[in-house]
């Protein structure tokens, strides 16, 4: 088609978009290759902080990774979830579709396989990422994503436990009359 | 969160995604970004889609495989991406995220909810330079 090749991407993250073109139409590398090589541009990139290493503390204040790769020629798929410690999620993933017949490894067994891959491990936690947990966590951990929670998870940081069945009551006869 | 799809000169299709997940998440939670359907999928003899947002609603529509799904039945990319999202606004009102949608003669289109004119990157023989577009939300 005259609309071919192609690459194409979420946001302005333009470098990541001229490096996979770059792929496809200069290089002349296949669909797969250019997905890897532009979505590893974000990685370095911190592409608006939402990508690769130093960005989205979670509750300890730790960055994982999350990313996916997939052929629609095979139908093959590679992914790897809450990654931890590597920085390249999106080339873990292509490793996950090339060299096994899975297409999903998670946590800290996907690094294992990740360090087999001859991937480094390295801290993905920056000052900047520190700097928003602890702001986070300064904030009475606001917001957050629990709920059914003890103690109030809209006003206290954790340790939570589920609400005992006492609660559960009190928290109906507080909000449920007339 | 980044979502690519491209297209190479034998017309042959791949989709990828990476992300470093929600701020403050529940330590070991996974998003959209990893799961087949849910942030990408791709079929070489249709098209593609890739998705962004909040990734704990939006992986229970599976939208980027509905988006392709709908370009199989005929749909044009917008048609396609339009359906995807207003999906989960039809379950989650407020739910904010977006999709963009190629088919495999390099037609694309995205659309979004909750989001202030979703911008997304665009290199193609019509824009060899590369242009970012912006599309108004459903």
């Amino acid at each position: 088609g005259v609309g071919l090749p192609i690459a194409i991407n979420t946001w302005p993250f333009t470098n990541a978009t001229a490096t996979a073109w770059n792929a496809v139409y200069r290089r002349n590398l296949s669909a797969i290759d250019a997905v890897e090589l532009g979505c590893s541009v974000c990685e370095r990139e911190q592409c608006d902080l939402t990508v690769g290493y130093g960005g989205s503390p979670d509750e300890d204040g730790e960055t994982t990774l999350d990313a996916f790769i997939m052929d629609g020629v095979t139908m093959n798929v590679g992914a790897v979830g809450a990654l931890r410690g590597v920085k390249s999620a999106i080339s873990v993933a292509r490793r996950v579709l090339e060299h096994t017949q899975h297409s999903i490894l998670v946590g800290e067994l996907a690094t294992q396989f990740a360090l087999q891959m001859g991937f480094q491990v390295e801290n993905l936690t920056t000052p900047q990422s520190r700097e928003m947990w602890q702001s986070w966590r300064t904030n009475s951990c606001q917001p957050n994503y629990w709920m059914g929670v003890e103690p109030d998870p809209r006003q206290q940081c954790g340790p939570y436990q589920p609400l005992s069945s006492t609660s559960d009551r009190f928290s109906q006869a507080e909000y449920s009359h007339d | 969160t980044i979502s690519m799809v491209a297209i190479d000169r034998h017309g042959h299709v791949a989709v990828g995604t990476s992300s470093n997940g929600a701020n403050h998440k529940i330590p070991g939670r996974v998003g959209d970004a990893p799961l087949v359907g849910a942030g990408g999928y791709a079929d070489g003899t249709v098209g593609a889609a890739a998705c962004t947002g909040d990734g704990d609603v939006m992986m229970r529509f599976l939208p980027s495989f509905l988006a392709v799904e709908e370009m199989r039945r005929g749909s044009s990319p917008e048609d396609a991406a339009k359906t995807a999202i207003s999906r989960i606004a039809q379950y989650y009102p407020t739910f904010s995220g977006a999709i963009i949608a190629v088919n495999i003669r390099g037609e694309y289109a995205a659309s979004c909810h909750g989001l202030d004119n979703f911008p997304y990157s665009v290199h193609s023989p019509l824009h060899p330079s590369g242009v970012v577009l912006r599309v108004p939300c459903v």
